[in-house]
């Protein structure tokens, strides 16, 4: 059960490329946000600027707490919050040379980790089910 | 690196059981599933009866999905929406006593599949969080 040279591996060959991760840039309020997000069927994505430098993550349970208010959900709000008022910037990320190993223990708690460069650009996401994928393919054999 | 031991075992010291598992009840509608899934904030939960029998998921995309208009999304429509007519009841369901083995095959498509007893009653979930942290574990010895 060798995952020892698996997990010492650098992420790169596991994330999705940038071209194929959804995301919404700032500047857009959260009304556009969850179109966003409700047609790509996720429920996280990153907010980028258009030279694609990442600046944090958004969700729906972040947009519907935003909107809940004392007795329902207020939707009339979502067109007037700007999605960089309540994304979360306090996020771990990784760079495309870390390893395996360094991605894993991060998503014990997260479902998806951000890759960036060395210039801090958004290169791409790695996800549970990859690294599931590839745990699951080598505990196979 | 003995992970094969651990992934014999049974499912059952893994999960999390069902009186910490947020849930709706057949029979509410989409609003009250959305501000369930918002105090509750996670994006996906069981739909039960009152007997506590499984009788499918539903999320904040589906929901979403379903009220979604041709130029808007339709909120006005999730107090006359039956969480039963959006959820999804095409589920894989593992039994308490499977292994981590077969948990951690579905958990790669899916971030929780849920635990059933002999019965059909509904017992727990199993979440990647939980197998990830195992697999972390083990793979640090
Ligand atoms: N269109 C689709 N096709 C097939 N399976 C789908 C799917 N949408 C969701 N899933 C399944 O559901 C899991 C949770 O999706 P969620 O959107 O909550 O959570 C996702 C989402 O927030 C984000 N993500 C994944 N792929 C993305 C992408 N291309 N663009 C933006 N965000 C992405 O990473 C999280 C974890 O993704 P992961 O693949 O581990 O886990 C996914 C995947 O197993
Ligand atoms: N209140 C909280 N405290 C700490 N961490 C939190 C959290 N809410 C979410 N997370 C983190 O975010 C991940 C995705 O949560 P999500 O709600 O999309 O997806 C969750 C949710 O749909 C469901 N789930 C987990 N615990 C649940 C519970 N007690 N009741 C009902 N559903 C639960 O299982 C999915 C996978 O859960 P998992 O733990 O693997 O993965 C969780 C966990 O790592």
């Amino acid at each position: 059960l060798q995952t020892g040279d698996f997990l010492d591996r650098s992420i790169d060959n596991l994330l999705i490329p940038s071209e194929r991760v959804a995301h919404v840039q700032i500047g857009n309020n959260l009304e556009h946000t969850l179109l966003v997000l409700t047609k790509t069927g996720y429920t996280g994505i990153p907010v980028l600027d258009p030279q694609y430098k990442l600046h944090g993550l958004i969700s729906t349970p972040l947009i519907l707490d935003a909107i809940m208010g004392m007795e329902r959900i207020e939707f009339e709000k979502l067109d007037k919050i700007a999605v960089e008022d309540v994304m979360n910037k306090d996020i771990p990320i990784l760079n495309t040379n870390d390893s395996v190993r360094k991605g894993l223990r991060l998503l014990i708690n997260l479902p998806f980790v951000c890759a960036v460069n060395d210039e801090g650009y958004f290169e791409g996401l790695l996800t549970r089910s990859a690294v599931l994928k590839q745990l699951n393919s080598f505990i196979y054999k």
